[in-house]
């Protein structure tokens, strides 16, 4: 599942504590 | 008996413990954006938003910093509220993530319920905190700068005019129960915690959860509402109806996907509803 893509990823990258740098370009 | 629960600490405990996760996690409160809505604080009103000529405005610096890469904003105006819209979606399943994993039991769940309990429940939260942020005319967005009226989006050309008007219809019905933050908070908790969600490995346990939730819920509200007795109830019918707001909206976003194909939709989105419903 580690190189599940959108939401999945960014649920398992938060829960870790990581966050997507991808996303952060929405803001 | 449950009136004599009311003053156990035990809930009240629990009821703490949710709210403080809550206001810890999610940038914006139902108070903050009710008192931006209704002027109180009237130091910085949001720009409001209600026609191309104010969405480029609010684009170029008033309201969102400049796009840097992922959409193009030469965008047709549709497509590009809906990245919008996908942008607050990837924030708030950021937050709310965070929020999960403060909720008393989550984090001791396997790893990958954990992951499914948000897949599932991210957009029932985020449609139940939506109303928060929203009155029958408009709504607050980057945390309360801006305020897109609801003419506008309905303005848009089809299928984007389909996008918040449902939303907006749900919102205003469930604005009239006057929940507040401490409410919400653990209304959003039992969302998440939920034991029916496809492909749960311990229901068992993800059921003791909610059903713990879900009593400190029914006494808060108690304790909280004194007038009005059956607000419990009526929540455990919003739960259905957020439930068949997020079946549209997922069939909503196929028929975009189908129709609009030069609409880069943002990788979450594409997940999503692939292999979701």
């Amino acid at each position: 599942s580690s190189n599940t893509i959108g939401l999945e990823a960014i649920i398992r990258k938060a829960l870790m504590g990581k966050y997507d740098e991808q996303g952060e370009d929405c803001s | 008996d449950i009136q004599n629960h009311v003053g156990s600490t035990d809930f009240k405990l629990l009821a703490k413990h949710v709210y403080n996760a809550y206001l810890k996690s999610l940038n914006m409160t139902k108070k903050k954006a009710r008192s931006i809505l209704t002027g109180k604080n009237s130091s910085n009103p949001p720009f409001v938003i209600h026609d191309m000529d104010t969405l480029w405005q609010a684009e170029n610096g008033i309201v969102w910093n400049q796009l840097t890469h992922g959409a193009p904003p030469n965008k047709e105006i549709g497509v590009h509220v809906f990245y919008r819209c996908q942008c607050t979606t990837v924030e708030t399943v950021r937050e709310l993530t965070e929020f999960a994993k403060n909720i008393p039991g989550f984090v001791e769940l396997y790893l990958n319920d954990q992951v499914t309990l948000l897949k599932y429940g991210v957009h029932e939260a985020i449609f139940a905190m939506l109303p928060s942020f929203m009155n029958k005319d408009g709504l607050l967005v980057a945390n309360g700068k801006g305020f897109v009226t609801r003419e506008f989006l309905r303005s848009l050309r089809c299928p984007f005019n389909e996008i918040m008007e449902p939303k907006f219809e749900f919102a205003v019905k469930f604005n009239a129960l006057e929940l507040d933050d401490s409410d919400l908070s653990l209304f959003v908790a039992a969302i998440i915690l939920c034991g029916d969600r496809p492909g749960l490995m311990s229901v068992k346990q993800v059921e003791e959860i909610q059903d713990n939730i879900l009593q400190v819920l029914n006494l808060h509200l108690l304790a909280n509402h004194p007038d009005s007795q059956y607000l419990f109830p009526k929540l455990l019918q919003k739960m259905a109806d957020l439930r068949q707001l997020v079946t549209e909206n997922a069939q909503l976003v196929q028929k975009i996907k189908k129709t609009e194909s030069e609409t880069s939709l943002h990788p979450l989105l594409q997940e999503i509803y692939k292999d979701m419903y």
